[in-house]
C-alpha cells in the first residue's frame, strides 16, 4: 500500500521535527 | 495535571513556528525553521503536508496538537 509507505515516512520526519523541538526547547532555555 | 503540561507544549511549539502570532502557521513559516531546527525545508515541507489535516495551506493548532500528540501516543514501533 502507498499511503501507508507514505505516511510511515512521513512519521520518521514528523518524529525528527519534534524531537528537534524538544531539544531546541531544553538547549535555550 | 499532565495533560495541561502537554497543551503548554504544544502552544509553545505552535509559537515557534508561528513567529508573527497570526494564530495559524503557513507554509513558508514552515520553511522559516530550517534556519533553526536541523532539517531541511524539504523535510519540514512534509511536516507541513502530514500536520495540515485538512489540506487548507493553514496550520491551525488543533491540527498543530494533533500531530504532536500523534508522534508522542501513537508511534507504533515496529
Amino acid at each position: 500500500d502507498p499511503n501507508m509507505k507514505g505516511a510511515a515516512a512521513n512519521e520518521g520526519v514528523l518524529a525528527n521535527f519534534f524531537n528537534s523541538l524538544l531539544s531546541k526547547k531544553t538547549g535555550s532555555p | 495535571g499532565g495533560h495541561t503540561a502537554l497543551l503548554g507544549k504544544t502552544q509553545d511549539f505552535f509559537q515557534i513556528c508561528d513567529t508573527e502570532g497570526k494564530g495559524f502557521v503557513t507554509r513558508r513559516d514552515m520553511q522559516r525553521l530550517c534556519e533553526e531546527l536541523p532539517l531541511s525545508s524539504e523535510d519540514l515541507e512534509d511536516v507541513f503536508d502530514s500536520l495540515d489535516a485538512d489540506g487548507n495551506g493553514y496550520l491551525t493548532l488543533e491540527e498543530f496538537s494533533s500531530g504532536f500528540s500523534e508522534f508522542l501516543f501513537g508511534r507504533r514501533i515496529s
